[in-house]
């Protein structure tokens, strides 16, 4: 899986 | 992590430890729109389901967690408040729930070429917890400007999640400029977010900073 859909901000 | 980034989410921590510690030393939610913290924790909720099938790193984990079950106890805490008087907390959030979900619906960023349909529907629902989000405060903001005796640690915790919008705005203009990372959704969203706390500000400066000590 993409790192967290792309997103790594809370 | 760029220093506006860790701001922000200190600033977004101190919010859940300053209404934590009205709740709890004041034994009341006066003041508290349940209907807010109700939608904060939908935002939560929707928004870190990639908990369960993804890992950045032990900060935006444990972070992540922190959030969903600090206002889950929030939801509980005001909810089951006997004292609560909610009369006031009288916005439609409707109005806000239905709009986000169908905006959510058409403008998100999922890739249906890629990824199976789980992950798609993440990608409404990350949509969605942003755009509630941007909202979600208007019947916490209602309720500031219909009572009177706003406690000052309520104001606080309003401020504190203003700066975190700001700073986050910060960030975003320093990874566009340093790391080309650009979210559209997001960035207009927390614009909109952000202007929302403009008139809280003007509230909080009247009647907070400028309170005369009686």
């Amino acid at each position: 899986v993409r790192a967290a859909l792309g997103k790594d901000e809370l | 992590m760029n220093i506006f980034r860790f701001v922000g989410d200190m600033s977004h921590l101190a919010s859940f430890f300053l209404l934590l510690a009205k709740l709890i030393y004041t034994k009341s939610s006066t003041g508290v729109s349940l209907k807010t913290q109700a939608l904060y924790l939908t935002v939560f909720v929707c928004r870190y389901l990639d908990l369960l099938v993804a890992f950045v790193s032990w900060y935006n984990e444990l972070m992540k967690i922190f959030f969903i079950a600090a206002s889950a106890y929030i939801v509980y805490v005001v909810a089951t408040s006997t004292r609560n008087s909610n009369a006031s907390d009288t916005y439609r959030v409707e109005f806000l729930v239905i709009p986000a979900l169908v905006l959510a619906c058409f403008v998100n960023e999922t890739h249906w070429s890629k990824g199976g349909w789980s992950l798609n529907v993440m990608e409404i629902l990350w949509a969605f917890s942003i755009y509630l989000e941007a909202v979600a405060v208007l019947p916490q903001l209602k309720m500031l400007h219909q009572l009177e005796d706003t406690t000052n640690i309520t104001m606080h915790y309003m401020a504190s999640l203003g700066i975190y919008r700001a700073f986050y705005l910060l960030n975003w203009v320093y990874r566009l400029y340093y790391e080309g990372y650009w979210h559209p959704i997001a960035v207009v969203a927390g614009i909109v977010q952000t202007l929302l706390y403009a008139d809280f500000f003007i509230l909080y400066y009247q009647s907070v900073l400028l309170r005369l000590p009686s």
